[in-house]
């Protein structure tokens, strides 16, 4: 999380860590047994990773205490029209993780809502971003053992595919912006999701609960002036999400 | 009823001398035996007769004979002048046998081919009820009644007496016996007529098990007694009461022993007179009731049915337990009870008892929990409450859902349902929120 906040204990109680093959990303908790994230995080060039190399940690915000707890994986589900063998198209960059056992809730775990299905995301609305990811102290990007998260807005579907296609003038291999994505974050910079942060929750708060708006899904750079952070728009899976569960 | 022989009698046949109708050769002795069943007697007829005549039958003869009498000596022909013809009458034999000898010498008359003779015989049932009385002196041969019967007779009595053994004479009958039917009327023999000497007779009243007998004399009592000090002494005439499991008691006198209560359902009676002394007889009346049995007449928490003011053998009663209690029997639960009131006055099942039900323990609550709002060992009517671990969830269905026990031993809520509670986690409600003061 880039200019954001450390969160305090019992804040972001959905927030999961994800550790594979020493990769951090986020998750976040949806149900008992129900653990949501971004698909690139669990698939290595078309593979999914194995249960095994998946480790869930749930319930705090410092790492260090954290890894003393794993939960188990019991199965991996990637939403089926995800294909980004070279990380170029991040459409459908969704996944459910099924645990082996059930969590039991207290103020430091408990699960996100999903949206509603006329959720609207509306330009400017503020919603949460939180994760391990990189950080930056001193305009140097370092690695954080403790939870922060960060408000951004959301941005105009437009606004974000002209800066995509401003990138592209000077980057390679910038993916594309599709409907099942939006942006967030400040044309300024200084404020954004970063590298860690993959999969974790875009939280935004109806007025008395907080639901998964988004996912952390990629970015150009990470708080830099003009780009913005890419998000899944957890609204357009709904059914995918109820059905997979239901199924398993 | 008489038993046939094993093969058809011959009740009726017909004899002709040899050669009939052509003449008889000379030098003949035939003889024919002749039996039908007993009881019959034989009736033979001569259809033709002609044989050699001749002075007392002298040459040729057919002799009729019933053993050894003789009942016939025939020869000649019809209207002959001499020998002696038989003409049209039948002759009857005495028995049921009959034998014909038919004789002749070795010369027969060239004047007259004699043919012999042709008869039939029939069997004819004895009367043996029109008999004379036998001269020995044994009497009629039925005392009473005779009856004529195909073959034999039988001997019948008059009202009010039976065959001896003997079955010919007849002996004043005991109007005695078993007797069997619920109700029924016993009187000594002759009563209320001139009694006969010398009786003695038995009277059982013997109904189902479970019934017992009272007797009703009648007020006309006469058994003849000996007056003693102690009253009347039953020596010579008695009519003797046997209960079972009870000393016999005799009875005498003039003075009806009017009601008599048994409390058994076999009863016996003997009645006993000698040649001398004259005792009226006596009459009664029994009727029968069936044994009660006792009933302590509720049963706690519970019903029984039917409600009678007594019970009585066969009677049954059901017990049923009120809503919430279950029927308990030697510490087991049984489904349905009914007993029923036996011959000896005895239910054949003890009544059960009525113990509250018990729901088990409500069921466990994942991430919540169970309190007991009232009564206690999860009994009928005990109340619990479902809560859920909150904030953290909810209890699906609203707060406050209480479960009592009802009396089909489930635990249900106050919406009737059985469906057990569940608790669904509390979604995006952290405990505590993110200071947001700074502006």
């Amino acid at each position: 999380i880039i200019g954001g906040s450390e969160a305090p204990e019992n804040t972001i109680p959905w927030q999961v860590l994800l550790s594979i093959h020493g990769q951090r990303a986020g998750g976040m908790v949806i149900a008992d047994r129900w653990i949501m994230t971004a698909a690139h995080v669990l698939v290595n060039e078309n593979d999914k990773v194995p249960n095994e190399a998946v480790r869930v940690y749930t319930g705090l915000t410092k790492v260090d205490t954290l890894l003393r707890s794993p939960v188990y994986v019991s199965s991996i589900h990637v939403h089926p029209e995800y294909n980004n063998p070279n990380l170029m198209d991040f459409n459908n960059d969704i996944a459910l993780i099924k645990l082996q056992d059930a969590i039991t809730f207290k103020g430091s775990i408990m699960p996100i809502c999903l949206p509603a299905e006329d959720a609207t995301y509306t330009t400017g609305i503020m919603g949460m971003v939180s994760g391990f990811g990189l950080t930056e102290t001193d305009n140097r990007r370092i690695l954080t053992n403790k939870l922060k998260y960060v408000q951004l807005p959301v941005v105009e579907q437009e606004t974000c595919s002209d800066s995509i296609t401003l990138a592209r003038r000077t980057r390679d291999k910038v993916p594309g912006l599709s409907n099942n994505m939006f942006c967030a974050g400040f044309p300024e910079g200084g404020r954004d999701s970063c590298q860690g942060d993959s999969g974790g929750p875009f939280a935004l708060n109806d007025g008395s609960r907080f639901f998964a708006g988004g996912i952390v899904s990629w970015g150009v750079d990470c708080g830099q002036q003009g780009t913005y952070g890419v998000y899944t728009r957890v609204s357009n899976y709904l059914d995918w999400i109820n059905k997979t569960m239901q199924e398993n | 009823c008489i038993q046939l022989p094993d093969s058809e009698p011959v009740m009726l046949g017909e004899i002709q001398s040899p050669q009939y109708p052509q003449p008889y050769p000379p030098n003949l002795q035939r003889q024919w035996d002749i039996s039908v069943p007993e009881g019959y007697q034989i009736q033979l007829t001569f259809t033709h007769l002609d044989i050699e005549a001749s002075e007392g039958c002298h040459y040729d003869a057919l002799t009729v004979l019933y053993d050894d009498k003789v009942l016939g000596k025939f020869c000649g022909y019809e209207n002959s002048e001499v020998g002696h013809h038989p003409g049209t009458q039948p002759i009857l034999s005495p028995g049921s046998r009959l034998s014909l000898i038919f004789q002749t010498d070795e010369n027969n008359p060239e004047r007259h081919q004699n043919v012999g003779f042709s008869a039939q015989y029939q069997a004819i049932d004895i009367d043996e009820c029109s008999a004379p009385e036998p001269a020995d002196g044994s009497g009629p041969l039925c005392s009473h009644i005779c009856l004529n019967i195909l073959g034999s007779y039988l001997c019948a009595c008059h009202h009010g007496y039976q065959l001896r053994s003997d079955q010919r004479t007849c002996v004043l009958s005991c109007p005695g016996g078993i007797f069997d039917e619920p109700e029924g009327h016993l009187f000594s023999p002759g009563y209320p007529d001139t009694p006969p000497r010398a009786v003695s007779c038995q009277y059982v009243i013997s109904v189902d098990p479970g019934f017992v007998v009272n007797l009703n004399f009648t007020d006309n009592f006469h058994i003849e007694s000996v007056d003693t000090e102690e009253g009347p002494d039953c020596v010579y005439h008695w009519l003797q009461v046997t209960i079972p499991g009870k000393e016999p008691t005799k009875l005498c006198g003039r003075k009806s022993p009017g009601l008599i209560v048994t409390n058994s359902n076999t009863i016996t009676l003997d009645y006993h007179t000698d040649h001398i002394g004259l005792s009226n007889g006596w009459s009664l009346d029994y009727t029968t009731h069936r044994v009660m049995c006792p009933f302590s007449g509720s049963v706690a928490n519970g019903r029984v049915t039917p409600t009678l003011t007594k019970y009585l053998y066969r009677d049954y009663i059901y017990v049923r337990c009120d809503p919430g209690y279950k029927l308990m029997m030697d510490g087991q639960e049984i489904k349905s009870f009914s007993t029923m009131c036996q011959s000896n006055g005895q239910w054949h099942l003890p009544l059960p008892e009525c113990h509250i039900i018990d729901c088990g323990e409500p069921k466990p609550l994942l991430n919540g929990g169970v309190t007991f709002l009232s009564g206690s060992q999860n009994q009928y009517r005990s109340l619990v409450q479902y809560h859920c671990n909150e904030p953290f969830y909810s209890l699906f269905g609203g707060e406050n859902v209480t479960f009592a026990c009802e009396a089909d031993r489930k635990w249900r809520s106050n919406h009737d349902i059985v469906v057990h509670p569940t608790c669904l986690p509390v979604c995006g409600q952290p405990t505590k929120l993110i200071p947001a003061y700074q502006r």
